[in-house]
């Protein structure tokens, strides 16, 4: 399960404060992942006291409410990263990032389906830089996109380019991933999908043999 | 694994907060870093095994504007039914009740009798309407809340209270149940010239994949 209390002293109609809410929970909270499984107790309360002073925010349509939606995505998305971090049994955080999707909502699915992915985060566990999983998962992840458009990065090491699998120095990509599980790191998934303005991000983390050893432990 | 870990049952560290770049600058702090909010956790005696803290509290000192999200999960737990109607009814809150170590889910209708109950004692000694007020639970699935636990510990968790970062710090480590570290982080900006600032705190580390509206 996951919780989440936000606090806030601006000022802000609750109209706009739940909208702004709202954007920066699918911008988060809603794009994190650990096991797959969607608990029923998940929520996020959200207050806005308004008394700093701030000048009123009556729309989003407006420099403030942009303001204030960037420093509520800040807060959200690293809270959101701190707990997919904390996964059960995870040696290190999966940041999933697509671009080239025709908006954000499809590139947020993208990202999504790869950081979901048990066999994407398996192979992140293994240090196996296992480009053909990433790609599957992309393919399944429910919306169309020409396959010969797919780039695939891990860190700054090219796996997969216009479709087609790349000549890449395995040691060293299998390195990038040993690295980040030993320090309990990030290990950085790029993904395009296309040539239109959409981005998105999703966080996962890798999966363990403690995944299953600290759940079959927490009885039900 | 916390034992393993050599980690102290009763106090666990800070997660590192990967805040993204952006005009803003972080803060000491959580939910209590925004004016006006106050927070306390402490133990309740509501967790199975230990003593860490498993009750929290936030408060505003004045009405707050609210917003919420919540599982998408049919089998909602009895605290998300009551969130929803509170949320629909009130655009305005005072208050946040965190209980962990159960998660008063797939409970009934006794499990929601408890929720109701929880946030009218917390309305009563904080001299608030129940619709102010709104509970979070976590912990193991199909266990009721403990309730006299909870109603008994709730004058010392409301004489705990403190707009200090170490209030914030307490209730962080009070929701959290398989977390290794607790999550809390705080930003400044400007808006229009004048400073605010955005703070929270959240838990979470396994049955993790939100579906939130």
């Amino acid at each position: 399960t996951m919780l989440g209390v936000v606090t806030t002293d601006a000022l802000v109609t609750s109209d706009i404060w739940r909208e702004i809410v709202r954007i920066s929970v699918n911008r988060s909270f809603n794009q994190i992942t650990v096991d797959g499984d969607t608990s029923t107790n998940d929520c996020v309360i959200a207050l806005a006291s308004g008394i700093s002073g701030s000048t009123k925010i009556y729309s989003l349509d407006c420099y403030e409410a942009r303001q204030l939606q960037a420093c509520l995505d800040a807060v959200m998305q690293g809270l959101a990263k701190s707990i997919a971090w904390d996964g059960e049994g995870a040696t290190c955080l999966i940041e999933v990032t697509v671009s080239g999707a025709n908006n954000e909502a499809e590139a947020a699915k993208f990202a999504r389906s790869v950081a979901s992915s048990s066999l994407v985060k398996a192979a992140v566990y293994g240090r196996d830089p296992n480009w053909g999983r990433i790609a599957c998962a992309v393919g399944y992840a429910g919306i169309d996109f020409n396959p010969n458009d797919l780039n695939i990065s891990l860190g700054s090491i090219s796996l997969m380019n216009s479709g087609q699998p790349r000549q890449f120095d395995r040691a060293a990509a299998s390195s990038y991933l040993r690295q980040a599980g030993e320090t309990h790191g990030t290990v950085e998934i790029h993904i395009s999908v296309g040539a239109h303005q959409g981005s998105g991000k999703a966080w996962g983390c890798d999966l363990s043999y403690d995944y299953v050893k600290i759940n079959a432990e927490y009885t039900t | 694994v916390r034992s393993d870990m050599g980690i102290d049952s009763n106090h666990i560290p800070a997660a590192p907060i990967l805040l993204p770049e952006g005009p803003w600058t972080q803060i000491a702090g959580g939910v209590t870093a925004a004016k006006g909010f106050k927070a306390a956790g402490i133990y309740g005696g509501l967790r199975a095994k230990g003593e860490k803290p498993d009750l929290a509290l936030v408060t505003c000192d004045v009405d707050a504007v609210s917003a919420g999200a919540f599982t998408k999960n049919i089998v909602a737990a009895a605290p998300i039914t009551y969130c929803r109607k509170v949320l629909d009814a009130s655009s305005l809150a005072r208050a946040v009740l965190i209980n962990a170590g159960q998660a008063n889910a797939a409970t009934g209708d006794a499990g929601y009798q408890d929720t109701i109950e929880c946030a009218n004692a917390v309305a009563e000694l904080l001299r608030l309407s129940p619709e102010a007020v709104f509970i979070q639970s976590t912990g193991v699935i199909g266990q009721r809340i403990k309730k006299e636990a909870l109603l008994n510990s709730l004058p010392k968790l409301m004489g705990s209270l403190s707009s200090t970062v170490e209030g914030g710090d307490s209730a962080a480590v009070a929701i959290t149940t398989t977390d290794l570290v607790s999550k809390s982080v705080a930003i400044e900006t400007k808006i229009g010239g004048t400073p605010i600032r955005i703070g929270g705190m959240a838990k979470g580390s396994g049955m993790i994949h939100p579906n939130m509206a």
